[in-house]
């Protein structure tokens, strides 16, 4: 996975 | 998922408690800043429109709706309910606080990770979750007095940014490809500007003191 796509923080 | 990840979360779940049942039980608002709670419904709208496009779990689906939900009721409550209402103090309440809304988007402009819709806004929710206490400090500090419920809402919240830094630390030694420098720098920020606040919040908790804020 990129750095920009694992938005996985609130 | 860690456990300074998941006792941040908490934390932050526990500040919002602190402070709906704060509001709820002394139908009061009194040493509450609107204008932070205003920019934190902001913050969480803007954050979290990927709910729409992507899924990542049900605990964060679940905790996005629980924290944009809650932002919701408490500025409704300030601003809608008759009682609630009536102790809000809009004189102690200056800051200006769409300057921060206007700077925080101008910085999302310039500075994100993708020049998208979504992550534009995501940018400009992170900076301005990092300024979004200031109205509340401010009004703290210049109402002096702080009552306790307040003070560990406020508590709480700079808890649940500490314990984030800790997760960063954790996921950096752990995750190879870790690197979020816009949340990690903006996260730091953040948390500084807690830094005062925490200093007389344990000086009062050592002395057994009310909390009180130099003005």
């Amino acid at each position: 996975s990129s750095i920009t796509d694992a938005k996985d923080e609130l | 998922m860690n456990i300074f990840r998941l006792a941040g979360d908490m934390t932050h779940l526990l500040s919002i408690l602190v402070l709906l049942l704060k509001i709820y039980a002394t139908k009061s608002c009194s040493g509450v800043s609107r204008k932070t709670q205003e920019l934190y419904a902001i913050v969480f709208l803007a954050r979290y429109l990927d709910l729409f496009t992507d899924f990542i779990s049900v605990y964060n689906t679940f905790m996005k709706i629980v924290f944009i939900a809650s932002s919701l009721a408490i500025v409704w409550c300030i601003r809608v309910h008759p009682m609630v209402k009536r102790s809000y103090d809009k004189d102690l309440d200056t800051f200006r606080h769409y300057l921060l809304v206007a700077a925080s988007f101008l910085l999302a402009l310039f500075l994100h990770e993708k020049f998208t819709f979504l992550e534009i806004f995501w940018a400009f929710s992170i900076y301005l979750e990092a300024v979004a206490i200031l109205p509340q400090l401010v009004l703290l500090q210049r109402s002096g007095n702080v009552d306790n419920l307040t003070g560990q809402y406020v508590f709480f919240l700079g808890a649940y940014r500490g314990l984030y830094i800790l997760n960063w630390i954790y996921r950096y030694l752990t995750e190879p490809r870790f690197t979020r420098w816009i949340a990690c720098v903006s996260g730091v920020v953040q948390t500084a500007l807690y830094a005062d606040f925490f200093y007389y919040y344990f000086i009062s908790w050592k002395n057994n003191s009310k909390l009180k804020l130099p003005a």
